[in-house]
């Protein structure tokens, strides 16, 4: 079972803690805020209120058999600093740190930091590519150059077997696998019938993937 | 070409903006904080320093040939709801709006909002998922039941071919596809030989995925 210590429960921290908890994992929860440790209380395996900047105190909490450990003091930039800094120190295997800008970014780095994470930032993408590409539904990030999204077939495509359709000719991208409702068929092949509504997973390079999307509109 | 209005430029709105504009749409940036309009000012086609909830001021901008709102005025709990009904009564016809919490989220949605998000609570959730599977690079939801993830292969698979490893008898789980390198191979056959660090997508549903992740650790 993994134990992993979580500094800050803001939105971010809050969400990582409760999280980690549902995954079975043990989860340490602090924060100075005594109104959001006890907001957290029963999702965590503890919650204690303190300041992080408080070396002694941290100290004094022995987490050396910890898995890793999130720094998600938002606001509080040199705080973050300081408290990855520490967490390094203190000889956590994995520490992960939220960031507000590039700049504090590069200095939780610097200090310690395996991974910085921009929620916000990242969040603003995701939904920004949603709005213009409405009818993609989830995307992977397979390479600089491939990626994998989900869409649903359009009326068009309705009672039109994949052979029909030849999207490997037609724009150079594949189709791994069909959702009919709940029946998932991970091996389509030509023959198989699309319907309105289904459920497509397709793979390309970023370009094909565009100019199939311009013409699912 | 999309025209789209985002009211609120915290880290959230400030990256839905440019991130739009970057995706080659008209983008209105509004916020009540002078400095916030100024930093995104050059990153979109317009930023104007507004009080959204100033309804004369707001309907003077003209808004109805928009495809579409995104409201990300963090911390103003109360004015994000007005803005959102706002935006409703102008007809946006599709409008997001980030919560702060699941109360305001019901709010939000009452009043208008088609899509209500949490970026934070979201990112949370992600990055504790990665912490406990650590193998998983990526993973996309594709029903209740079902999930495609991203995995690199572990210096046990090194040499082995898909048929010796044969996860689908003895995981239930179907390899997808398999990158080696730059080189992507969308269909897989059991005599490729996967060597360590491949990248492999494996869809299965999620009892299945997790006793695979398990074994791979
Ligand atoms: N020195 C510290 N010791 C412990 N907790 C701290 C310290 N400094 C800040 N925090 C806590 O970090 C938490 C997150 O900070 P804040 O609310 O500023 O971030 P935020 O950017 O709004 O976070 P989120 O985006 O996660 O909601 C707060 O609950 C705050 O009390
Ligand atoms: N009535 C309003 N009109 C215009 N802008 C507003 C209004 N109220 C708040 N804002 C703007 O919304 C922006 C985001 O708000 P705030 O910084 O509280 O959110 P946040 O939760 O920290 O955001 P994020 O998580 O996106 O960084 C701020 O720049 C603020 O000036």
């Amino acid at each position: 079972m993994k134990k992993f210590v979580v500094i800050g429960l803001g939105k971010f921290g809050a969400s990582v803690s409760a999280s980690l908890f549902e995954l079975g994992c043990e989860v340490l929860a602090i924060d100075r805020n005594k109104d959001k440790v006890e907001l957290i209380m029963d999702r965590v395996t503890q919650a204690v209120r303190l300041d992080a900047t408080d070396e002694v105190a941290v100290k004094q909490l022995d987490l050396s058999g910890f898995d890793g450990a999130v720094v998600a003091m938002g606001e509080n930039i040199a705080g973050s600093i300081f408290v990855t800094l520490l967490m390094k120190e203190i000889g956590l295997p994995m520490i992960v740190a939220k960031a507000s800008n590039n700049l504090q970014a590069k200095v939780l780095s610097k200090v310690g930091a395996d991974r910085v994470v921009f929620p916000e930032k990242d969040m603003g993408t995701r939904i920004a590519k949603s709005l213009v590409f409405p009818g993609i539904l989830d995307y992977l990030d397979l390479s600089p150059e491939y990626m994998i999204i989900g869409v649903r077939a359009t009326k068009d495509m309705d009672g039109k077997s994949l052979a029909d359709m030849d999207f490997r000719n037609r724009y150079g991208v594949n189709v791994l696998l069909v959702r009919k409702g709940e029946e998932i068929n991970a091996t389509p092949r030509g023959s198989d019938i699309i319907n309105a509504g289904d459920f497509m997973i397709i793979i390309g390079k970023r370009k094909q993937i565009e100019t199939f999307r311009k013409e699912m509109e």
